[in-house]
């Protein structure tokens, strides 16, 4: 990730709560 | 983020839906009827053909009827969060469907919309969902996560 790249930290916070959202057990999964 | 702003970026997460008639305004959510397609196509099994049936499709501009069709997509949207879910949401405002059907008030339809969002990035298949949210524009996806993150703060298993 470059600094001073703010869409580059965007991606990455967009990124990791997805990617933490489909690895979630809910009660379908 | 305003209710605009959260209804304009869940309508166009909406229109990634193949419906009968893609809505082309929020102001054409608020009959229930795409609302409802998206549930069917969520969870074909809880949304049955039975529960969908009940769904007016003929609304026109008659209130009454969008009330009653709203009703039953939130009545639906609260079953499946507790029967198939094993959620409750707690603290969370529900949204006044009268409100919605009435006069279009966008802070309620933002709240029911988020509803629907829950129901789709935690359902059986929501990795098809939640990639498909991943691929749309930055801005859709901070507003879609904003909507997630209030909603998860919400819920108690």
């Amino acid at each position: 990730m470059e600094p001073g790249k703010p869409g580059a930290t965007n991606e990455g916070v967009l990124a990791n709560f997805f990617n933490s959202l489909l690895s979630k057990k809910t009660g379908a999964g | 983020m305003t209710s605009h702003e959260l209804c304009e970026s869940l309508l166009t997460w909406v229109q990634t839906f193949n419906l009968d008639c893609s809505p082309e305004s929020v102001a054409e959510l608020t009959d229930g009827v795409a609302l409802s397609q998206i549930l069917r196509q969520i969870a074909p099994t809880f949304f049955n053909t039975g529960w969908y049936s009940r769904i007016k499709k003929e609304v026109g501009d008659n209130w009454r009827i969008r009330v009653s069709n709203l009703k039953k997509v939130l009545e639906g949207i609260l079953d499946f969060y507790n029967d198939v879910l094993g959620q409750q949401i707690c603290d969370f405002k529900l949204p006044d469907v009268t409100k919605i059907a009435e006069r279009r008030d966008l802070d309620e339809l933002g709240r029911l919309l988020q509803l629907v969002l829950g129901c789709a990035v935690n359902c059986e298949h929501k990795e098809e969902y939640i990639n498909v949210i991943m691929g749309m524009e930055e801005s859709v996806q901070h507003a879609v996560m904003n909507a997630i993150q209030e909603l998860m703060s919400k819920e108690i298993p």
